[in-house]
Formats: C-alpha cells, structure tokens, sequence
C-alpha cells in the first residue's frame, strides 16, 4: 500500500492511497485504504496523514482522521501520529501498522507499533530541503 | 526546520516520490500530485502490495482499492473492491469529478470505470497465479475465516458455519508482505 500526501507552497494539501490489499482475502473485502479518515485524510486548515498495516483493525480507529484533529488543537505531527497508533495498541496490542503526518507548515512526523519482524517503518520525504526524495524511517 | 512544498508517501517507494514532487515542481496541483505518484506505484507494482498481479484473494483475483481528499474543499473519491482497471487512483479522481458520490465499490466501480474511459484489463499475472496455486496447495493456509467448518485452520472451503461460535485471538496475518 501507499498512502501519500502532498502540499504546495501556498498551503493546498491532498492525500490519497493506493492498495490491492491483504493477500488471500475473503472475496469483497475492503481495508482501510479507500476508507475516508482511515487510510488517508487532508484538511488544508489542519494537516494530512496516511495509514497503512493491518486494515482490518486499524479502519475502527480512524487514525488519519485522529491524528489530523490532533494536529489542529496543536500537537506536532510526531506527536499525533504516535497518539493514532497507541490508540489502537490499546486494543490490539500485536497489531501491524504504521502512519505518517505532516502539518500546514510541511513539519512531518512518523509512527508505528512494534511488533515481531517489524521494528522500523520507512517513508520518503521530497522537500525543498533535497530536491532528489530522501528515505527517513523511524524506529517503532 | 521545514520547507514547502512537501511530499511524504509510506513505505520506500522513491519514484512514487519523484513522481509527485515533479508535479509540483512544474507548479502541478497538489491532487495532481498525488494521483500521479500513487499511479506510479499502480504501473511498478510497488513491492505486490499496490497495483495489478498483487494479494490474489481466495478465488486468485486481484482486486483495488484507492481513494483521494482534496484538503481545501474536502471533496473525496474512493473506490474499492474495483475489479479489472488498473489504474484505481484514477478512477477514485473520476469519482469526485465526475459524480456526487465519495466511494464506489466492486463490479459497478468497474462498470463506472468503463463508461469514463477506463481500460478493462485482467489484473492477473503469473506471479499472482503462483501465489494462489501454492496458496491452494498448502490447504489454503493463512486465511482470514473462523468459526466455520471444515476447520478453516486445517483446510480449504468450503465453508459452513460452526453451531458453537468461540471467541478466537484475532490472528495476525498482516506483515510487511501483505498489509493494507
């Protein structure tokens, strides 16, 4: 899965994701992905993040839409994308999944749950910073 | 410090990247941007888990999801479950542009695509055939069925449902091969 999110330097932000899914699947199955507020969601005022991992479970929490409101009442986008995933910990301590952030001033941030064979997410970064995309990760 | 523009997408999907900074390099716009770059991890398959010939489901078919939110006005197209188009960002777009609507899903999303232009093509390579075919092979294990009989652990369907429901542990088979 991708999950992107884009902003321009006059503050217009878009996100969107792209998927086929857990392998094996029951026929008509659906993740989080196309779900609004789940795998993906922007609000220009606010911020956009993206999700991705275990879409059964994650969909009930609504982490972009989670980590978005967060950012809007002033959290930093790490600090609303670590809020998202341990909201889910909470019930699904093993869960796999990670999310990105970014805020309307292009800070952005990472987070992800810690689980065997999983201890690092990577994620690219194109900034006026390097023009070529940079590859972050951050440690679950 | 930060800087606009930005471009952040999950997983190390570089050209994915490049692609949608180019858009807003060539002052592209932002949906552009990430319709273009999701569409390029469509096209490269990025690591089988995006686009055509990935996570065949029980019956071997590859099937679509996708969406894209427009962050100033809040309009959203989404589609899921989209069945022989490859290009499902795309067909998201064409939601929110060309209907009322925020999520078409299954073969009716497909039939959508079609009237807008979209090219019906099988989504099954032979990567995705061999993956169902040893799947098949291995008693259809892992699945994402319980409470059923035949024991849905042991074996293929089909299945019925089990009289006695047990509350199981949730089975963990996402990973970084399979996911959403």
């Amino acid at each position: 899965t991708i999950g992107m999110i884009a902003l321009d330097q006059h503050g217009h932000m878009a996100a969107g994701t792209s998927t086929n899914g857990l392998t094996h699947k029951v026929p008509g199955r659906v993740g989080d992905s196309p779900i609004v507020g789940a795998g993906a969601y922007a609000d220009s005022s606010a911020g956009g993040a993206a999700a991705t991992g275990d879409g059964d479970v994650m969909m009930r929490f609504l982490p972009s839409y989670l980590a978005v409101e967060l950012m809007r009442a002033g959290a930093d986008p790490m600090a609303a994308c670590k809020s998202a995933i341990s909201r889910i910990k909470r019930h699904y301590s093993e869960f796999f999944g990670a999310i990105i952030c970014a805020n309307t001033t292009g800070h952005y941030g990472a987070a992800c749950n810690k689980v065997s064979g999983f201890t690092q997410f990577q994620f690219m970064v194109s900034n006026a910073d390097s023009d070529a995309p940079v590859l972050k990760s951050v440690d679950c | 410090r930060s800087s606009l523009p930005l471009v952040i997408n999950t997983w190390p999907f570089k050209n994915a990247a490049s692609s949608a900074w180019s858009v807003l390099q060539s002052s592209g716009s932002v949906l552009d941007a990430v319709e273009k770059g999701c569409a390029r991890c469509e096209t490269e398959q990025c690591d089988g888990s995006v686009g055509y010939g990935g996570s065949p489901d029980e019956s071997g078919e590859t099937t679509l999801d996708a969406m894209i939110m427009n962050g100033d006005t809040m309009e959203v197209g989404a589609v899921a479950d989209l069945r022989r188009i490859k290009n499902a960002i795309g067909v998201a777009r064409a939601v929110m542009e060309y209907t009322d609507h925020t999520l078409l899903v299954g073969e009716s999303a497909s039939l959508f695509a079609e009237n807008m232009g979209f090219i019906a093509e099988d989504l099954t390579t032979n990567k995705s055939l061999n993956i169902f075919s040893q799947w098949l092979k291995g008693n259809c294990q892992p699945n994402y069925r319980k409470n059923v009989s035949p024991d849905s652990s042991q074996s293929c369907g089909p299945y019925r449902p089990k009289g006695t429901l047990r509350r199981s542990r949730r089975a963990q088979h996402a990973n970084l091969h399979s996911h959403d």
